[in-house]
């Protein structure tokens, strides 16, 4: 499930893959 | 760990460069603020590859650039926090 608020910043955490930022349009 | 260069980065597809520099990062960043390190190195990814590369290297560089996002973080929570 997805939530509706944007927390930002994202946190980084070792050892889990690093999503980045949801609103980045590559 | 072996030192992360310009080439490995280029090698790795964008969203794995991002995870690179922060794996590197983040230990740093601990030393320097171990209650928002995860935060910061989050913010920090936002900044261009060449300078994160350039931040690894450079300890005074790193420091300054922690030291504006916990400025930028605080305010943002403080922005969150108070009421209209």
């Amino acid at each position: 499930s997805h939530a509706n608020t944007v927390t930002w910043p994202p946190e980084f955490r070792p050892g889990e893959p690093w999503k980045g930022y949801p609103n980045i349009d590559p | 760990p072996e030192p992360l260069t310009a080439s490995m980065l280029a090698a790795a597809p964008p969203m794995d460069q991002k995870q690179l520099l922060g794996d590197r990062l983040y230990p740093l960043i601990v030393a320097q603020q171990p209650n928002l390190a995860g935060k910061i190195t989050g913010m920090l990814l936002e900044i261009d590859n060449s300078e994160l590369l350039h931040m690894l290297e450079s300890p005074e560089s790193l420091k300054s650039k922690v030291d504006e996002a916990i400025a930028v973080l605080q305010a943002h929570q403080a922005k969150d926090c108070s009421p209209k």
